[in-house]
């Protein structure tokens, strides 16, 4: 464990925080896309597969179980509860991310690191999550501005995994033979994908407006 | 660190 990738822990544990207080306090999830949340509940379902087979430390269990917790409880929140249902901008997420799925999968089956069940599913949560956000950043366009907790939300989030960038360049050069390529292109697609959303929120903090 | 291939990051 390093610095950076406890930052990047908390940075994403932060943005699922953020979330849940919007949902649970003020009872909306106005301009939250419930598509990248039920994208997002399949990455951690596929990614964390290994939760019950490889134990790493109670730090790695706990934030899994958070992780998966709080992703399906916001998809149950966001389909279920009626109070919050009826905030869900169901005409405007209309983003077809059933069809960021099956290419992930693919993508998967023909590059992986180990041919087998737990890898390639692990690999294809690889290649979801960096385009999970997706719905939500078309969502942010159609909506014209958004709220401050679904900013930082969708910053925090972002940000996560610029983090884990810098945890990959440390540990490249801290531990030998620590090379992966595949967790590395699809983090900096993952991340790139921000870059349009982060120039509007510095914008938004230097100028003091909401996110246009 | 964790056994070889298992995946130690969240």
């Amino acid at each position: 464990m390093n610095i950076f990738r406890l930052a990047g822990d908390m940075t994403h544990l932060a943005s699922v925080l953020v979330l849940l207080l919007k949902i649970h306090t003020i009872k909306s999830c106005a301009g939250v896309s419930l598509r990248t949340q039920e994208l997002y509940a399949i990455v951690f379902a596929t990614r964390y597969l290994d939760i019950f087979t490889s134990f790493v430390s109670v730090y790695n269990t706990f934030m899994k179980l958070v992780f998966l917790g709080s992703s399906f409880s916001i998809v149950w929140y966001m389909r279920y509860h009626k109070a919050v249902h009826r905030t869900y901008d169901r005409e405007q997420d209309t983003f077809r991310h059933w069809f960021l799925v099956l290419p992930c999968l693919v993508l998967a089956l023909l590059i992986h690191e180990k041919f087998t069940f737990l890898e390639v599913l692990w690999t294809f949560s690889l290649y979801l999550e960096a385009v999970a956000i997706l719905p939500q950043l078309v969502l942010l366009q159609r909506t014209r501005n958004i709220d401050n907790l679904t900013g930082q939300y969708i910053f925090l989030l972002g940000g996560y995994r610029g983090l884990y960038i810098l945890n990959w360049i440390y540990r490249y050069f801290t531990e030998p033979h620590f090379v992966h390529w595949i967790t590395w292109i699809a983090g900096l697609v993952q991340t790139l994908l921000y870059a349009d959303f982060f120039y509007y929120y510095f914008l938004r903090f230097i100028g003091g407006r909401g996110v246009e | 660190d964790t056994p070889k291939g298992f995946h130690d990051e969240l």
